[in-house]
Order: structure tokens, then sequence, then C-alpha cells
């Protein structure tokens, strides 16, 4: 029997409006530690990892690990009947589940709602994520990275990304014209969302389709934090911690010159 | 014109 209860349902929903628009179908990967989702876009482009570790859970019960095949959209329109604050309780078989329950209680006790997904055949391949030595992280507010994609977008469909050892500049240029934005490394890290911090071993100098990272940017309602962890010839990785029990990762290659 | 590779050309099938 798989059983998991999370009292915040309000972050199971964040967590699918982080997923579901780059991938229809994951796979739920949940054993004695953690669910985990690993998913690409339909193209294979970019990639997507979720980790939510038991102890983010009120109850969590795991007898024999078990896959379970979601559709991000039907979950997502059961979550969508969720308050914040209503306690989510995700229950499955654990011998080849063909379905799902989510029961929702809501906070007051007084409403309580059950939904049955039927699970997915998914066979795509799970993919090996390399330890890798980066050569620049930055971490920055989520805001004001959801900002600059947004707003870069409007003049290009590419971002390049340029860490120095003083700042980080993000720079598109189309027809429009060519913008630039440089974020100077925070002296003081006071208000942590509000500082930008770079931890550079060597220069980079990346370019990132920016559809992707408007994507990618949908997880900024689970942390007030990103960090951009990059190194040449290396897929960009975007980061968001959830709290201190896991994380939502989205995995990037950069555009290469013909 | 810039080119996209996949992530796939980057971490292989576990």
């Amino acid at each position: 029997m798989f059983e998991a209860k999370l009292q915040q349902g309000g972050l199971l929903k964040k967590i699918l409006e982080s997923v579901k628009d780059l991938v229809v179908d994951g796979l739920w990967d949940c054993d004695g530690a953690a669910i985990t989702l690993q998913g690409m876009d339909s193209s294979h482009v970019a990639l997507v990892e979720m980790l939510l570790r038991a102890e983010a859970f009120e109850h969590y019960r795991c007898d024999r690990n078990v896959t379970l095949g979601m559709n991000h959209n039907h979950l997502s329109k059961i979550l969508k009947c969720a308050n914040n604050d209503d306690i989510v309780i995700l229950k499955a078989a654990d011998q080849n589940p063909d379905s799902c329950s989510l029961i929702l209680e809501s906070k007051n006790g007084e409403k309580t709602s059950d939904f049955v997904v039927s699970l997915v055949r998914i066979d795509t391949d799970q993919l090996g994520i390399p330890e890798t030595e980066y050569s620049a992280h930055v971490k920055m507010s989520s805001g004001e990275f959801q900002r600059i994609c947004r707003d870069l977008s409007q003049f290009g469909d590419a971002v390049q990304i340029t860490c120095s050892k003083q700042d980080v500049k993000f720079s598109s240029s189309g027809e429009t014209g060519k913008a630039n934005i440089t974020l100077t490394h925070s002296a003081t890290v006071d208000k942590e969302e509000e500082s930008v911090t770079v931890d550079l071993k060597e220069p980079v100098d990346l370019t990132f389709a920016l559809r992707f990272l408007n994507l990618f940017t949908k997880a900024t309602p689970i942390s007030d934090t990103v960090t951009l962890s990059l190194s040449q010839e290396a897929p960009l990785v975007v980061e968001y911690k959830i709290g201190d029990s896991g994380h939502i990762r989205y995995f990037l290659a950069p555009k290469i010159q013909e | 014109k810039p080119k996209q590779p996949s992530i796939m050309n980057f971490f292989t099938k576990a």
C-alpha cells in the first residue's frame, strides 16, 4: 500500500503547476524515502526532476516501491478542486496499480472530496543525471529571474547568460533591438531573496531558449530564490528548493552555433 | 541560426 498525507495541499498544487506545461505524462517513483518525478517535454529538449522526501508528509507509508504513471493534466484538474490549506492524501495499491486515489480534506474537517485518477502507461526512459562540478552558480530572487526571462522574451527567442566575478548579464536581441540586463553580485546578503550571489570558478557565456526558461519559471511560487548552475558544454540547471524537503530541477542544453 | 540540442545528448539512459 502506498499512502502519503500532505498537510499543505497547496504545495502539491504548486508542484503540478510547475511541471504540467512541460511534461504531460510523468513517472512518479515512490519508495520508502521519497517521491521522485522525472520527465521530458515532448521534443526531449528539456528535463525536469522533482524530489519530495517522505519528511514533507504528515504521514508516509510505502510498503513496496511503486511507480505511478501520472497524466499531469488529469492530476491538475483534481488539484484545482483543492484549497491551499486542504490536507491531500495520495493512495495507491503497490502491486501494479492502475489507478491512484486522492482525498482532499478541508481544514475545518467539514468537507471531504475523493477522486480516483487512472494511471497511464509511460515508456519513457529514465535518464541518469551525472553529478557535475559547475563553473558558476547564480542564486537570485525567483521573481526577479521570472521577470527577466519574461521581459527579454520580447526582444528575442534566446537569452545569452554571461557570468563574471562581479555580475551576471542576461542579453537578448531580435528585430525589436537588443536588451541587456545586468545584476551585480550583492556585497552584503541581508535579505536572501533580494540578493544576487555569484559563485564563480570560471567565467561562462551560454545561450538558452527563452521558451523553455519561461516554462521553468512556472515553479516561481515554490521558492523565493532560484539557483542557476552553469558550465560551458553542460546543460543549465534551474533549481527551486521545496523547503528543506526537496527540489524541482530543470535541465536545458545551451544552444550551439552551427 | 543556433541549434538546440536534445537533453538526451547529455544524459544517458539510467
